[in-house]
Parts: C-alpha cells; structure tokens; sequence
C-alpha cells in the first residue's frame, strides 16, 4: 500500500526538490519501488531526473485537467525502482483553471488512486507556494516531510505552514501526519546553522529527524547532470545523508 | 523622479529579499532617499527591517484593496533616507481577491503613483512565483533586477521569467527594462559557481552586473537581528558587494 509524502514548504529554495529527488532516489536503491510526482511549474525535479520538460506530451498537468491517463505519463528513470509523472510550464496555469472545478482540492488524490497501489512510496515536489496545487498535494498525501533550511528566514515561514497542514487536515484530509522536519544545508562551521537547529528542535521535538543534510556542493552539482546525487557521487556526504534519511523513513513505517 | 525597480525572480531561494534589503540599504546609505515595498506574504524584507509584520495593521495589502492610504502605511527604519511599506501574511489572499478586480495588474502602480516623487529608488521585494502579485510590481516599475543564485536550478526558469517580461512590456508596461541580471551567492571555490556564472553572462552579456554578491555567512545572519548587513556588519564582504552594487546602479542611472 503506496505511502503517499508530500515535500512542502513555502519558503523558497530551502531544498524541497533535492530532497524528493535524493530521497526517492535512496528508497528505490533500497528497493522500494518509489513513484516521484513533480508539480511544481518550475519542473526542477523533472529536470533534475534528466528528463527535459519541454519535451514532456502528458505531465501531471494533463493528468489533471483529465486530458491523460496516469498510466500514460509514468516514465522510467535511469534507476530501477523509480519512476516519476513529469511537471510541465503549463501547470503555471493550473491553479487558475481549477478554481472553478468542484471538487479542486481533491483533483490530485482522485487522480493517482489507483497507481499508488504499485508503489511503496509515492514522493511529490511541491512549489515555493501553500497555493491550490500544494493543496492538493497535502489532500493526496498521507504525510508530509518539511525540508528547513538552517537559516534566519526558513524559521519564519513555519506557523503558516503549520497552519496550512491544520486547515487540510480539518476540511480535505483528517489523515494527514507530518513524516518530520527536515535540517538541510546544515553547515557545522557556522554559529547561524547551530541556532537554527536548535530553534527547529525546541519548536518540533521529537518530529525532526535525526538525519541532517549537510551543505555540500555535490547535491548542487548533480542536476546539471541529470542524476541524483546517489548515481553522481555516491561517496559523497549528501548521497549518503539522503540514504540515512531513507533509512529512518523505512524504519519508521516499518509495517510497510 | 522615483525609478522603481522589483527584485524578481520565480525561483526560490535566490536571494530576492537579501538583494532588497541591502540594496535599499546601501541606496539610503549613499543619501539617496530609498522606499522598499515587500509584497511577499512571507514577509521576508519586513521582518529583515526588524518589523514583526503581524503586529503591521496598514500593510502593502491594505493599500491594494484600498482600505489605506499609502502615507498610513509608509514606516520609518533604523537607517536615515530608508522608509519601508510592510507586508501582511494576508496578502496570501489577495491574488485570488483581485481576480475579478478591473484593472487588476494596475493596482499597485495606481497606489504609489503619488509616493514614488518623494525617493529617488523605489524598490519591491516580490514572492517566488509569476502570480498577480509578481505581474503588479513588474507593470508599477521602471525596470527589474533578477538575482541568479550561481546554481544549476536558477538557470532553468530564466528563460520563462524572460517570457514574462516581454508579456508584461506588450499588454501592461512597455517601458519595463532589465537594470541588470545579479550574480548571487558565488562561492570562487566551487567550480559550479562559475560554471553557472559564465552561463549567465553568455545568455545576457553586458546586462550582467559587475557587482557580484560573494556567498557571505554575515549576510544570513543579519535578518535575525532585523538590520540590513551594512548596520550588522559594514566591514563585511556582503556588505561590500551590496555596496558596490548601489553605485553600479546610480551610476547608470546617472540623470537621476
Ligand atoms: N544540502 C545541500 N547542499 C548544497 N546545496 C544544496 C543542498 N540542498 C539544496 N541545494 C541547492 O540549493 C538550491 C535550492 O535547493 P532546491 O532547488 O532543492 O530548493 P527548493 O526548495 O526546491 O526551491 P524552490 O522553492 O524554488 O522549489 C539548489 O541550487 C540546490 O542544488
Ligand atoms: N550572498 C549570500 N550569502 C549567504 N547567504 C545568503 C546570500 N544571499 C541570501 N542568503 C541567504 O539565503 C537564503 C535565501 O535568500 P533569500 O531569502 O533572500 O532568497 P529569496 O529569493 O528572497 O527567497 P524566496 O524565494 O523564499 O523569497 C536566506 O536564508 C538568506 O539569508
Ligand atoms: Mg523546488
Ligand atoms: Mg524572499
């Protein structure tokens, strides 16, 4: 039964995109067959698998708007164990053309009912907005991972987020838990990144989890290439955060 | 006469509200009479300026739905020459109420019309998205700098940022011009950095500034002392490349 885990938050460039990718990369190197869902106009994640959005005939946009069927839009990537429904520019225009749908927040839930059987995990990149497309991903979801940057600002963001997740659960999805809150770009020579963990954990407790992503300049360099840090540098400090973020997740829903 | 210019870039995370904050900053510091306005719920520029927004009563939003005057909201800061028009977490609703408004992208330049005399910049922090709030500060301005974090994501969404200007200038504001592209975030040590950086200057040759802003720890912490880093920390190199950038934009803009 596919677990479904939203990557949110609206605080932009705090890593939600390097996290779907490198967390679904790790949990289909463990062997977790893992579907990635990118819905973010901006179409990084997309990119970021070494696939040109461009290019892309049915994305998650088509599948929404009901113009294409999920299965007509899953692709493989170069890892076993992971596929990923693309994003394409023209989600930019989603949020508007659904406001006048019935039933707009749950477009994205009904949509991938069916495909989330085949997988263990089913990931999806939210954009830099708590706007109707990330809505719908926090309906669909069963939990969600809150990536926060070790700086000044990701702090300030974090009561509307949880807001946010208060009103879905409320009115769209009283199931809706949150996986954990996520320290990235943790750089250990710096007093700002100890203050800010610090801060998340008195906030969150025992919500964060204890993997870290360290800043470490080959999860930036991987996208250009196309590959998740795991294929790029496996040896790397991030690849290997990301397993141990893959880890605890598995470890916790053990009864997978 | 008031040049107004946005800080815009669709991408998270690239520095906008770092390069209002400061530029404004080192503007008001070299005795230009400087005005920043945040129209990003997250309130980033507010809060980096040392003002709680939820405290704010007249916002930036307030003006555009027209329940203040602008004069109402215009605050003082810590810096002589440097006034601030708050943000509100409730701007978040404001692109969905201005829908059916007439004139909807004209809002904000109708509601600073008569302000803009009083400074000789005028500069707006926008939000990671290409919304309605983003199009209103792109047809009030003269011209908009792009900050271009030296990562391999930020040279993705250029192209439709681009695309969103030239629409701007044809349907709502054809005197808007690019003040130049900013190189943020450069880390010399990092081949990515300039790999990222030559990109960017082969896409937009002499409109990249010279001033680049150097990754600088001191320029993270600064907002969680709510001060721009020139009153943080003067002798820093972020400080120093802000600094620099100013000049580089008064000296174009020498009929000023
Ligand atoms: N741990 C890390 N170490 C170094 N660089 C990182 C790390 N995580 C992310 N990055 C880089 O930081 C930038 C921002 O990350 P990313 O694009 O994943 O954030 P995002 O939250 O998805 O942004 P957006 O809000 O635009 O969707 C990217 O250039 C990415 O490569
Ligand atoms: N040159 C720099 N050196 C080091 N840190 C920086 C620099 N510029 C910005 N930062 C930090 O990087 C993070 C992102 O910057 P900032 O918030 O200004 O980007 P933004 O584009 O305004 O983000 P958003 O898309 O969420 O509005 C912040 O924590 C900021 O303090
Ligand atoms: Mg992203
Ligand atoms: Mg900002």
């Amino acid at each position: 039964m596919g677990k479904v885990i939203s990557i949110a938050n609206q605080k932009g460039g705090v890593g939600k995109t390097t996290t779907a990718i490198n967390l679904a990369a790790s949990l289909a190197a463990i062997e977790h067959p893992t579907l990635v869902i990118d819905i973010d106009p901006q179409s990084n994640t997309t990119s970021g698998l070494g696939i040109d959005s461009k290019t892309v005939t049915n994305s998650i946009y088509e599948i929404m708007i009901g113009s294409a069927e999920v299965s007509e839009s899953i692709r493989q990537t170069e890892l076993d164990f992971l596929d990923l429904i693309p994003a394409h520019i023209n989600l930019v225009g989603a949020e508007i053309e659904m406001i006048d749908r019935e039933e707009r927040e749950r477009i994205l839930k009904k949509a991938i009912a069916d495909v989330r059987e085949r997988y263990d995990f089913v990931i999806i990149d939210c954009p830099p907005s708590l706007g109707l497309l990330t809505i719908n991903a926090l309906t669909a979801s069963d939990s969600i991972v809150i990536p926060v940057q070790c700086e000044y600002f990701a702090l300030e963001g974090l009561g509307q987020l949880l807001n946010t997740i208060k009103i879905v659960r409320q009115h769209l999805n009283p199931e809706l838990d949150i996986e954990g809150v996520l320290l990235t770009m943790y750089d250990t020579r710096t007093r700002l990144s100890n203050q800010v963990a610090e801060e998340v954990k008195r906030y969150f407790d025992d919500r964060v989890f204890k993997s870290v992503i360290a800043r470490n300049v080959r999860l930036a360099e991987a996208p250009s290439f196309g590959k998740p840090a795991l294929l790029y540098d496996s040896t790397s400090i991030g690849s290997k955060n990301y397993l141990a973020l893959a880890r605890e997740i598995i470890k916790k829903n053990r009864k997978l």
